[in-house]
């Protein structure tokens, strides 16, 4: 009877290379768990796939011709309409919203306060470290510091000896540590940076991808009927030292084979160590007694393409850039309840031995799948404040959909969440 | 009803072919807008004229298109959507 905490995990260009999105190579045991006790969606697509549009399109449940922000340059809220997000939402209705890492993208687009405070019931935290990302921090061949795009590192040797994400795990911790002690519910959004370039991550992960393992892209080449509109120069790639020094001719590339090798590679490596932090941030959940309270959440703002079509970047309407991991665990709904003392999400260390990725708690592959992105973060609101009187004229022009869920007293999303066929009842696809 | 099953996206471009700012245009120097849309079967998209001081799609001014099918071409490597246009698609896959 108590209202459920949420956790929600937005990672930076992450593409469903994931174990349990079946995928062989990868080593993400962490979420592939998570997934475990999850409804997991097969299908799920971003509205535009670039950070900020993306990010306040599924944080405000409105598309990029709505809040009219297809770039980086301005405020929805001035520029568009004083849209409500999902976290003020639960702000207001007596959760303590809470924002660590980048969950807004930075910078005009979210007011440069990340929404605050209309979102956020504290300042959002951002990792110390965050602003050496760019900077010449990776050791090259010649023993000198470059900005590279490839930038494995060893952490102790780093400017403050630590990495954003493992930052941004470390405050979310501590966050949950505290709101055990509140009688309030907590709605705790914690934004990876992670597989986004530069693939600055510890060095150790390479190893779980020697290059012999990583093949290319299937489709590699440009393909022949693209239309020219179509295709993206992923002009921030070839900014990098490292790729520069490529002499890759522009727009086109091609970049040669071996250096695609370890672009993939680098990705792949980043995904574990992004893997490791949500592990780290589950188990702590477990250990403090909240998996049984809390909702969790993980998607991504978009894909990236790894190659295919000839392209190193997000920016474009192909399936490999739109599509995102999509991952709801409720308590006792898509998972049994934790037993007290069974520990629910132990830390899974990817350099353990390999298994079998387990099977989803419970998966979408079509129907509502197909829906947007955007719908199943309604999801959020849906199951947690369903019962909640809806007063505001605004609010109800926001969530026409969580408006007559609660006037259905939310069932039918319940029964999505139990399992049951919606096709009883099909408006919820609406 | 098919219509309930379709995923929606968009991105701006610059102009009608790859330049330094394709990957990311400010508001002001979108010229095209490409939507697409997505059913279990296909991603269908079309490329049109957009004013960006007015926020307005011009669906009359069609700048390319893109018409993958699932089944057969899953990656997504061969547009077909000049054949839509010589009526060889079922009229069900048209706008």
């Amino acid at each position: 009877t108590d209202p459920l905490n949420v956790l929600l995990i937005i990672v930076d260009d992450l593409r469903p290379s994931l174990g349990c999105y079946g995928n062989k190579l990868i080593r993400s045991p962490n979420i592939d768990q998570l997934a475990s006790r999850s409804l997991l969606f097969q299908n799920a697509f971003a509205q535009q796939a670039v950070c900020a549009p993306s990010r306040v399109s599924f944080l405000t449940g409105r598309r990029p011709d709505t809040t009219r922000l297809y770039d980086f340059n301005s405020y929805w809220r001035v520029h568009a309409g004083n849209f409500s997000t999902i976290p003020q939402y639960f702000k207001e209705n007596g959760y303590v919203t809470m924002s660590v890492g980048k969950v807004f993208h930075p910078g005009i687009s979210s007011n440069h306060s990340d929404d605050s405070p209309y979102s956020w019931s504290v300042p959002p935290y951002h990792p110390s470290s965050e602003k050496y990302e760019n900077t010449k921090t990776c050791r090259g061949p010649d023993g000198e510091l470059h900005a590279n795009l490839l930038c494995p590192v060893d952490v102790l040797d780093v400017p403050e000896g630590t990495l954003p994400d493992m930052q941004s795990t470390e405050q979310a911790i501590q966050l949950l540590g505290k709101m055990k002690t509140l009688a309030s519910p907590f709605f705790l959004a914690v934004g990876y940076h992670k597989p986004h370039i530069p693939f600055r991550y510890p060095k150790e992960f390479q190893k779980l991808y020697p290059l012999e393992n990583v093949s290319l892209a299937p489709d590699p080449q440009v393909p022949a009927g693209l239309p020219l509109v179509a295709y993206n120069p992923w002009m921030d790639l070839r900014q990098r030292e490292d790729v520069q020094a490529l002499n890759l001719s522009v727009p086109y590339g091609p970049i040669p084979a071996d250096f695609q090798r370890k672009i993939r590679q680098s990705y792949f490596a980043c995904v574990s160590y992004l893997d490791t932090q949500v592990g780290r941030l589950l188990s702590a959940l477990d250990d403090l007694q909240l998996a049984s309270s809390t909702i969790v959440a993980l998607t991504s703002d978009h894909g990236w393409a790894l190659g295919e079509h000839g392209e190193w970047a997000k920016y474009s309407n192909f399936d490999v850039t739109t599509r995102v991991p999509l991952m709801f665990y409720v308590p006792g709904r898509t998972a049994p309840l934790p037993v007290e003392g069974e520990k629910f999400f132990p830390y899974l260390d990817p350099f353990d031995s390999v298994s079998e990725a387990p099977e989803p708690g419970m998966e979408m592959q079509n129907g509502p799948s197909f829906l947007l992105r955007d719908v199943k973060l309604d999801y959020l609101v849906k199951v947690v404040v369903l019962d909640r009187p809806c007063r505001c004229k605004e609010r109800l022009e926001l969530w026409p959909r969580v408006t007559v869920n609660f006037n259905r007293k939310g069932r039918n999303l319940l029964k999505l969440f139990e399992g049951r066929g919606e096709e009883e009842e099909p408006h919820v696809r609406g | 009803n098919p219509r309930e099953l379709v995923a929606y996206s968009q991105y701006p471009r610059p102009a009608d072919s790859p330049q330094w700012n394709s990957d990311k245009p400010s508001l002001e120097d979108i010229k095209v807008m490409g939507y697409s849309i997505r059913t279990v079967d296909y991603r269908y998209t079309v490329w049109v004229g957009f004013n960006p001081q007015e926020f307005l799609a011009n669906f009359s001014d069609i700048h390319a298109g893109e018409l993958y099918f699932v089944a057969s071409d899953p990656l997504q490597d061969h547009n077909v959507y000049n054949d839509s246009l010589g009526g060889t698609l079922p009229q069900s896959f048209m706008p």
